[in-house]
């Protein structure tokens, strides 16, 4: 309306204005015009995508609901298994260890809390004494911010995060649910050889009077021929998840504590280490890049608790990609892989005196995720 | 950056009063915030 409103005004001035010539009146309207017609044109424009995007979105929701948008191939997720993810995580790792003068710390970190909603009261040390990003990264938190739940009868949060999928794993394969619609098996994630509770169902007999047997074979089996028959989401079926077997997923946002601790007290009896590739971990690349979780470099802890069998995966991201272990100082991920053959087989260490490991009580320390 | 727990809790058959059942129940919900050392499921003695 602006615009015919300002076309009528000019053409009225125009008209008004008879003393000059016809010729540049055309030139100095056409002038005129050409300047709200962009502007028409960018409004337009802009409408256009919007609309374009609420529709989109609406149509996700949709999707979501019915169950069946997750996954579909995304032209993003296969740009992204293109780029060099592991050179660009370790070059974020260099620049984010690079040290800040002094007056420059608060500045930089108060900048990133604020961007990721950091909490800077809780920080253990001044602003000042963290030399660089990567370092305020892994900032340990002030004595008591995190009080550990007391009651023996509870396992507690290893992490600050969100809790993006919890549950119990009842079917044959003991699928863990990345998002709805699609999920990746506990022994992919965990490793092949991992000691999951799992028990062979007898094909012949029914679940309830079915016979219940070991799965040490199936754990003999080499990572290679499990990988090569169907790498990543090979199925472990026909064995099935013992009765009692729990999963929880917490996502760590870059602004979170990003120290891991002990959920309860237990033995940690052994460690794998999977280098796998460093895709990044957000909520969009959760629901688009297939088997995140299993495709990521990742550390996983096993062991005993009082309950029976515990385990802790700790899956690293583009930004966050090394895992610090506490209890095996010598541990390095985020290596620049030696063999372009994917995948390699998972790097496995026991720990001493076997049978028993090291010993972890609820709430203690045990790894950090670094970045780059 | 993600960790995922997998671990055996208690199981007992199911009771009248389900408040004190053995049985291991998260207490938390999904797209909860969680915090360290908080609770992620309980059951009773």
């Amino acid at each position: 309306t602006t615009f015919f409103r300002k076309v009528q005004a000019t053409e009225a001035r125009a008209s008004l204005n008879s003393g000059g010539s016809s010729s540049s009146n055309s030139s100095s309207q056409g002038s005129n015009l050409l300047l709200p017609g962009a502007t028409v044109a960018t409004i337009v424009m802009l409408g256009l995508l919007h609309a374009r995007r609420l529709y989109d979105d609406q149509k996700v929701e949709e999707a979501r609901e019915k169950g069946t948008l997750e996954f579909r191939p995304d032209a993003k997720a296969t740009f992204m298994r293109l780029l060099p993810l592991r050179s660009i995580s370790r070059f974020w790792g260099t620049l984010t260890s690079v040290e800040l003068p002094m007056w420059l710390r608060p500045y930089a970190y108060k900048g990133w809390a604020r961007a990721f909603h950091s909490n800077l009261e809780e920080v253990a040390l001044p602003l000042e004494e963290y030399a660089s990003l990567r370092e305020f990264f892994v900032r340990r938190l002030k004595e008591g911010t995190r009080p550990i739940d007391c009651n023996p009868c509870c396992l507690v949060s290893p992490v600050d995060g969100t809790v993006l999928q919890f549950g119990e794993l009842k079917k044959a394969g003991a699928m863990i649910e990345q998002v709805k619609g699609f999920s990746y098996s506990a022994s992919s994630l965990l490793g092949a050889s991992s000691l999951l509770p799992m028990a062979v169902v007898d094909d012949n007999k029914n679940e309830d009077g079915g016979q219940e047997g070991s799965t040490d074979d199936a754990n003999q089996k080499s990572w290679w021929r499990v990988s090569l028959a169907s790498p990543k989401v090979r199925d472990p079926a026909p064995a099935c998840p013992l009765k009692g077997l729990f999963y929880c997923v917490i996502y760590l946002r870059p602004g979170d504590y990003h120290r891991i601790h002990s959920p309860v007290d237990w033995n940690v009896l052994g460690r794998r280490h999977f280098s796998g590739c460093l895709f990044p971990m957000n909520e969009r690349a959760t629901r688009t890049i297939r088997n995140l979780h299993v495709e990521n470099e990742r550390i996983v802890l096993e062991g005993k608790w009082q309950e029976g069998f515990m385990a802790m995966a700790a899956i690293g991201a583009t930004n966050i990609g090394s895992i610090e272990l506490f209890i095996e100082p010598t541990l390095r991920t985020n290596r620049p892989w030696k063999k372009m053959l994917h995948p390699e087989p998972p790097e496995e260490q026991v720990y001493e005196p076997k049978g028993t490991g090291v010993f972890l009580k609820k709430g203690d320390e045990l790894a950090a995720f670094n970045m780059g | 950056s993600t960790v995922v727990l997998v671990f055996q809790a208690p199981i007992s058959e199911p009771s009248a009063d389900k408040s004190m059942s053995a049985e291991f129940r998260f207490c938390i919900k999904k797209g909860d915030r969680v915090r360290m050392g908080e609770a992620l499921g309980r059951w009773h003695d």
